[in-house]
């Protein structure tokens, strides 16, 4: 919307399907309520309006009926959010907005006329709070978050969530605004600074199975703490690895077995012989490298030649995968690997390459094998064990389980970038510290 | 309940369920062409 390429791709790629913490709000006077996703990967405040006649999922939730509130003004400008699953269209609206017993005076909000997703049909929730930066704003409105902080209605500006993961318990957690409970907490908290405004996104750094490197971030990923995600999203290279380390099912890749039968050998050979590991895919014949990273073949010759076509994905897919089998091989050359051990291990690593934002079962009977997961944030472990990392789908007999990773690829300059949802906030409490422009985790209580 | 400046608002949760993973599959049909403009969008980003 802001005409940012760069804004969308990201806000795109949100799935509110598995959201899974929400509360309460009211909008007007007196107030109406509503359930809304307490959002940090977002900055708008959108609920259903009462003028949204044609989408299904309208009459499936609360809606905002402006004549019934007396401190309603009329904005009317347009609004249209698109998120990977699911879009609102509908138009800005102004009222007081209820959060716990603070009054939220003239606060923006998009009244939603049409909801057409199958995404926000089935939803528990009515609508989203965003608690992220004005930058990503919709419509450029200011979000409720700014307006707590600018009517001095808080503390401190700062927020902090817990959710609780005890399956067994009815409580879901609980969000304070204008500080922290330190009944939530243990310990203190890691704090790492903002690094790009917008989202609450952080530099990150190596990513452990078991306590062993996975390579890829060891030289720097970003990650976002997002609240309206269920699940832990990073770059297919790692979550290969962690698929493979799990027994998570994958999708076999036959460009990937094509390229270790017939290149595994001489790729091995190149990292020993200290080749420049970003080259290797390039001088095989499988990338055009430019400068920064691998670029396909098929790009290439379309660049090169206007009156060629590109003729469909498989060197696409062959560069990418000769990139990520360098990552691979090099990961276990640093472990003292041999040549054979490597071969097999990163052609099994084939069978096991996640479908992209798609779910991956494991077997729930083998939790107690599972290694642990551990992302470096701010110079410290912060660990997940199976049982955190693992989601329970169902009851009894018919439960089933999916792993609470996903894969997610995003280019540099933005990435390679980690999207941290409810799988790693449920583990560890999380503030929000807008005074300082920076977020800490803590083992959450 | 605001208590020494902090507010504090309960937040319920909803266990993942078969219905919302079929509504899934049904999203991503749907939203297959979005998906790959954005992976071109990465390429040529």
């Amino acid at each position: 919307n802001s005409g940012d390429p760069e804004d969308i791709d990201i806000v795109s790629l949100k799935n509110y399907m598995d959201a899974q913490y929400f509360g309460e709000i009211g909008i007007g006077t007196p107030p109406q309520k509503f359930t809304v996703i307490f959002d940090t990967g977002s900055s708008n405040l959108w609920v259903p309006s009462s003028k949204c006649y044609f989408s299904v999922a309208c009459y499936f939730h609360s809606k905002y009926k402006s004549t019934s509130s007396s401190t309603y003004k009329k904005n009317g400008k347009p609004a249209d959010i698109h998120y990977g699953t699911g879009a609102i269209s509908g138009h800005f609206s102004e009222d007081h907005v209820t959060v716990g017993d603070l009054v939220v005076e003239n606060q923006e909000f998009i009244e939603a006329t049409r909801e057409p997703s199958i995404t926000f049909l089935v939803a528990k929730f009515d609508g989203i709070l965003g608690l992220g930066f004005q930058e990503i704003s919709v419509g450029n409105a200011v979000p409720v978050w700014y307006n707590m902080v600018k009517q001095g209605l808080v503390k401190e500006p700062v927020f902090s969530f817990w959710f609780n993961r005890n399956a067994d318990e009815e409580e879901g957690g609980e969000i304070v605004f204008g500080g922290v409970d330190p009944n939530h907490y243990k310990g203190k908290h890691t704090y790492v600074p903002v690094t790009q405004k917008g989202y609450w996104q952080f530099d990150m750094g190596d990513v452990l199975i078991d306590g062993q490197t996975t390579g890829f971030c060891a030289s720097g990923c970003s990650a976002i703490a997002d609240s309206g995600t269920s699940l832990l999203a990073g770059p297919t290279t790692i979550i290969t690895e962690v698929n493979h380390a799990i027994g998570a099912t994958g999708v076999v890749s036959q460009e990937c077995k094509a390229v270790v039968a017939e290149y595994g050998e001489t790729i091995i050979k190149m990292i020993l012989e200290k080749d420049q590991p970003q080259k290797i895919c390039s001088q095989i014949g499988l990338c055009t490298f430019d400068g920064t990273q691998g670029v396909s073949m098929d790009i290439k010759s379309v660049v090169d030649d206007n009156t060629r076509k590109a003729s469909g994905g498989l060197h696409d897919a062959m560069c990418s995968t000769c990139e990520m089998t360098v990552v691979w091989m090099q990961n276990q050359l640093k472990q003292n690997q041999t040549q054979d051990r490597i071969l097999t291990y990163v052609n099994e690593l084939c069978d096991r390459l996640p479908s992209p934002m798609g779910e991956s079962a494991v077997d729930c009977g083998s939790l107690s094998s599972m290694p642990n997961v551990s992302l470096t944030i701010g110079g410290k472990v912060f660990d997940l064990r199976p049982e955190q990392y693992v989601l329970k789908v169902g009851e009894g007999d018919a439960a089933q389980c999916i792993s609470g990773f996903t894969a997610l690829d995003v280019p540099p300059p933005r990435g390679p970038l980690w999207i941290l949802g409810d799988v790693f906030m449920g583990r560890y409490h999380t503030v929000f510290d807008y005074g300082n422009q920076r977020v800490g985790f803590a083992e959450a209580a | 309940a605001s208590n020494g400046g902090l507010v504090r608002i309960g937040l319920k949760k909803r266990n993942f369920d078969q219905n919302n993973r079929v509504a899934a599959e049904l999203e991503s049909k749907e939203g297959g062409a979005r998906r790959t403009s954005i992976r071109k969008y990465y390429l040529r980003g």
